[in-house]
């Protein structure tokens, strides 16, 4: 965009779209630049280079107040629920996590909760495997709650530092399967009590504003206690997340760029907002 | 829903006769918010707005319609007929085999598609090879000959072959001495601006000449639906789409915006994870899902 020129309502205008095209939706977009549209009829702001400026700093606001690090330190073994729509990335990316942390000298357990679709379990077991890593599994078709039941028991019993639990996708929409998440917290909670220490959602950066419905909807039924968003190696943006961190107050914990094990890295708004905005 | 905020906007004229300039505009802002918010691609959205405000400006109202109504009339009329009026099956082609490519981004629905156009062509009686060119994603061949052997249909046994390319082209002799009447290739997902991926899709296709390159697109994509099917298109030739998870509460204004760029027809959508639920597309349920 235009640098020290003095600004105009094409500018506004200009920056209204990069914003939708970003995912940011509709009604996110107008609350973003809402302040910013007021200064610059106020003449408060009077180049460019200066809107630009302003407008990352309040996006790097949003998304920043929400953000706190996984801590695992007060639990062993931390639980982790790995949840979130149908092929959003939730076995790969719980692939490249075991991977990252036992890099890390940690101690981690895998269950092959998503006993429903062809060739899940097999899928989770390479990746545990490639890394050397135990995979809790039972047959296909087996209930998510007993391979859970299993996981948390073993995690404990061989003091592993962390037990990761995938599950089958699923819309959020669908009532059936959102309580039999409800139904497998209960039944960690009562293994082992407070787990699982982190529920994670995983999101689509493709998707656009049903991400929104989809955060709202894991959240009302587990409550949901962190974020991850995949596949931010595409050209979508992700620009839902303005909406979801603002409105439920959830922290991003990693973002997915490729297929790779090594393809997982922390989330930071600074680098998240430029790329939006270059 | 849009129906009422353009009942709103009318309520303000008086009179009926003719849809003026100011009037249109208005409720042309309003239809936009309702596609952004549908994830109609905002590129699609500028064209279909300038086509409608054509239409509309100076058109009579009917004796039956109120303003509000003429408009959401004429949006809703516009979006079907641009949506393709009528379902549009897969062609047999005249010396069998059938082939066809599965093309789309990671985790679409791609493999579970197969399953459900298997399933399909069986139940007409056509014998189906199902050819696993997913070499990348762990267990992925695996996962189609779960499908094959839960459906009863052949499954392409690639042996100790690593490249897709050549997996392909071996297929097809199989499918000759199977005598198979439909080839059905699962590749895997990839990003349009992975120019060694999209290489590879493109010589697949170069070496299988298929009758059928099927885009398999998520229903919920946001606003890069028009670019990413476009890239396809223009990479190797879509000549039909599949939207996936229907069954959701996703507005699916990528399906507007995929038509509109390919000119491709939308064939089928999925409608949940089993392999029964691949039903024929008609525009009238997803017009009234964009609009909201
Ligand atoms: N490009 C890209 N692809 C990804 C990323 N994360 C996952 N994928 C791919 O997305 C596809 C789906 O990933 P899965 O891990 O199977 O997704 P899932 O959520 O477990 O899917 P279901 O269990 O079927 O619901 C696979 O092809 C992955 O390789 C990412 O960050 N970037
Ligand atoms: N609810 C719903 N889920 C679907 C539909 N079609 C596919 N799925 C699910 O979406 C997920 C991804 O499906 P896959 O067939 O593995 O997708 P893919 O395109 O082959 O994925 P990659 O090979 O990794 O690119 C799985 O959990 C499927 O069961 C659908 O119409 N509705
Ligand atoms: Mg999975
Ligand atoms: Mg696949």
């Amino acid at each position: 965009v235009h640098g020290r020129a003095k600004v105009g309502p094409e500018l506004l205008e200009e920056l209204e779209e990069t914003l939708l095209i970003a995912d940011v939706g509709m009604q996110t977009t107008s609350f973003i630049l809402e302040d910013l549209k007021r200064e610059v009829s106020q003449n408060r702001i009077r180049e460019n280079k200066e809107v630009l400026e302003q407008l990352k700093q309040r996006m790097v606001h949003v998304l920043s107040q929400n953000q706190k690090p996984l801590s695992f330190s007060e639990h062993q073994p931390f639980v982790i629920l790995v949840v979130g729509v149908n092929g959003s990335g939730k076995t790969t990316t719980i692939g490249k996590l075991a991977r990252h942390w036992k890099q890390q000298g940690k101690k981690v357990l895998l269950a092959a909760g998503d006993t429903f679709r062809a060739a899940a379990i097999d899928q989770l077991q390479v990746w545990a495997e490639r890394s050397n890593i135990p995979c809790i599994s039972q047959k296909s078709g087996a209930d998510l709650s007993a391979v859970a039941y299993d996981a948390v028991q073993a995690g404990m019993a061989r003091e592993m530092d962390l037990v990761i639990i995938d599950t089958a996708g699923r819309l959020q929409t669908n009532t059936n399967l959102m309580e039999e998440l409800k139904k497998v917290k209960r039944v960690i909670g009562k293994v082992l009590p407070g787990a699982p220490h982190e529920t994670l959602l995983v999101l689509d950066a493709t998707i656009g504003q049903n991400s929104i419905s989809q955060a709202r909807l894991f959240n009302e039924a587990l409550e949901v206690d962190g974020l991850v968003m995949t596949k931010l190696d595409g050209t979508a943006k992700g620009g839902v997340l303005f909406n979801i961190t603002g409105d439920l107050k959830l922290p991003v914990r990693f973002v997915g760029v490729g297929e790779k094990p090594e393809d997982l890295q922390e989330f930071i708004p600074e680098n998240f907002v430029e790329a939006l905005i270059p | 829903n849009l129906s009422d905020r353009l009942e709103a906007i009318y309520k303000k004229l008086k009179g009926r006769g003719v849809l003026k300039e100011p009037d249109v505009d208005e409720a042309l802002r309003e239809i936009r918010v309702a596609l952004i918010e549908a994830d109609v691609s905002l590129p699609v959205i500028k064209d279909f707005i300038a086509e409608v405000r054509v239409q509309a400006v100076g058109q009579e109202v009917l004796k039956s319609l109120t303003p509000g109504h003429q408009m959401v009339k004429i949006v809703n009329d516009h979006l079907t007929h641009l949506l393709g009026e009528e379902f549009v099956d897969i062609q047999i082609a005249s010396k069998p085999p059938t082939i066809i490519l599965m093309a789309g981004l990671q985790g679409s629905g791609k493999t579970t598609t197969v399953g459900k156009l298997a399933k399909r062509f069986k139940e007409k009686g056509k014998n189906c090879l199902l050819v696993p060119a997913d070499v990348y994603r762990p267990a992925a061949i695996e996962q189609l000959h779960v499908l094959g052997r839960e459906l009863g249909v052949a499954v392409y046994d690639a042996g100790e072959e690593k490249d897709p390319v050549a997996i392909c082209k071996k297929s097809l002799d199989e499918a000759v001495n199977k005598m198979s009447q439909v080839v059905i290739i699962d590749t895997a997902g990839r990003q349009q601006v992975d120019d060694a991926l999209m290489e590879e899709l493109k010589q697949i296709k170069e070496t299988v000449q298929p009758h059928e390159v099927l885009f398999v697109a998520d229903a919920m994509m946001g606003q890069q639906s028009a670019d990413i099917a476009k890239t396809f298109n223009d990479a190797v030739g879509i000549d039909g789409v599949i939207l996936t998870k229907m069954d959701g509460d996703a507005r699916g204004g990528a399906a507007f915006s995929i038509k509109r760029v390919t000119g491709k027809p939308i064939r089928f959508i999925g409608m949940g994870e089993k392999l029964d639920a691949l039903e024929p597309f008609h525009p009238d349920r997803i017009v009234s899902r964009i609009l909201g």
